[in-house]
């Protein structure tokens, strides 16, 4: 099993759709076993996949040692995901675990008792904008990062800052094996000079990590989500859906390859 | 002299780009005294101008007591417009304050001497994408709210969240008289149902707050920061400038009937 934080503090970049159309590929196409957690207060990986945001049901109770994260978990539509939904009260846990010991390492304690479990073959955390505890929670609980990256120029400035955010966690003694699997090129406007020159920038940088397949701009991944559903079942012939099987099926040959 | 919060917790919907255009049309066109504030720690609003961002030139020092506002306050290339940059220390106050009491109105002590000197006409806060310390104090100590909104699913869920923190913001007597100014829809792309679907809809319930003017998706707005260029500088004939001007106007004529 692995757990990999859907990750960026830069906002709109693609993270929530990121987190849907990989977690729904895998669970089909690979028949992979796919919990996907909503740490987002937004709720958007929630509520993108149709289901209604109760209080209650996020990991919120669990962090704060009220509940067990068993009783949290939902399975969904798709046979191999399951889904711990996110609600408001997520957003409290900003300020309750920051002013507690051992905040940074919290969640990293409660995700553990799934490795014992093995139920699932990826654990898919989906997180807010921000640097704050809750992000780098989970970056502190999870071996991998995986960046969605638009091809903006504030895309790429943000991209030092969490590759730097990273380390620290992994330098205070957290994470120690946590890495950096992957960047995913999100949004790219094949029309425009701005989204080459990014792209070519980060694959300068970053050789080993880009990954090939590059998530296209595409008005139905915006529209999916409208309609609760992933892009495989909203517009599965289309433009979008191709780009996130491709992505699912690289990340898959970059796990075996290890 | 009014402060303007420029905030919605949805990343990547133009809180920026609006702060960075309105500011500077504000500045030129209207020949208005402009304090711009960068409170997001990405620095986006820093950039974005092509100001370089060094540690110590934020607000941070002045939020934790050790320097004067006055002495963060730097000029910029245009004649009516001033900048408090940001930098990474700013992240440390969402958890510094998170920790002290009264760190909801710690901002507006701090902005409070303004009104006093009264040098500005408008004081704009680019805010981050959090539902956290920096946002609720942002709200805390503005007059009004600005809010861009993308025009897309995501964008129209996270309306209702804003509008409900304010108002709880509001209730908890930091900030009794605070009001939402307006809501600029953002990217909007005329060839596609999606963006007209969400103004439609944005347009029925808050016909009061909307402004007419709509900011289309314009790559040029994308390409700007990159050179660290606001909109008038980098394209001042095109539809980014066209769209920025008509909103800074609209904003001026809002103000004037009140
Ligand atoms: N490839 C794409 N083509 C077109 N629209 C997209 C694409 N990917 C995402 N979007 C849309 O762009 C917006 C931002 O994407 P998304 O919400 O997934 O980003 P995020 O990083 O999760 O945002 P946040 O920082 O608020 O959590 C959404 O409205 C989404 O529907
Ligand atoms: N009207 C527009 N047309 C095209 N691109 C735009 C437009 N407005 C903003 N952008 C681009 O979209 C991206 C998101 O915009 P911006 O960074 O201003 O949003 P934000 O709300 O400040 O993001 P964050 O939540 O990270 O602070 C940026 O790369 C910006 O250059
Ligand atoms: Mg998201
Ligand atoms: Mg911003």
């Amino acid at each position: 099993m692995k757990i990999v934080a859907i990750a960026n503090q830069k906002g709109g970049v693609g993270k929530t759709t990121t987190s849907i159309n990989l977690a729904t590929c895998l669970a089909t196409l690979g028949k992979e076993r796919v919990l996907l957690i909503d740490l987002d207060p937004q709720a958007n990986t929630t509520s993108g996949l149709g289901l209604t945001t109760q209080p209650g049901e996020s990991l919120y109770e669990v962090l704060i040692g009220h509940a067990s994260l068993a009783s949290k978990v939902t399975a969904t539509r798709f046979d191999n995901l399951s889904i711990i939904p996110s609600d408001m009260e997520l957003a409290g846990v900003e300020i309750e675990l920051a002013q507690t010991e051992g905040h940074l390492t919290r969640l990293r304690e409660v995700l553990s008792q799934l490795r014992v479990a093995s139920m699932y073959d990826w654990v898919l955390l989906d997180c807010p904008p921000s640097l704050g505890v809750l992000m780098t929670s989970a970056l502190a609980a999870a071996d991998e990062l995986l960046i969605p990256l638009q091809c903006e120029f504030f895309g790429l400035e943000g991209l030092a800052k969490i590759v730097h955010v990273q380390e620290q966690v992994r330098l205070s003694g957290a994470n120690p094996d946590g890495r950096i699997e992957g960047i995913v090129m999100t949004m790219f406007d094949g029309r425009t000079n701005l989204s080459r020159q990014v792209v070519d920038q980060v694959r300068e940088h970053f050789p080993e990590e880009v990954y090939q397949t590059v998530i296209r701009r595409s008005v139905r991944l915006g529209e999916a989500p409208s309609f609760g559903q992933a892009i495989i079942e909203y517009n599965s012939a289309g433009q979008g859906a191709v780009d996130y099987r491709s992505l699912a099926q690289e990340f898959l040959t970059r796990h075996r390859q290890k």
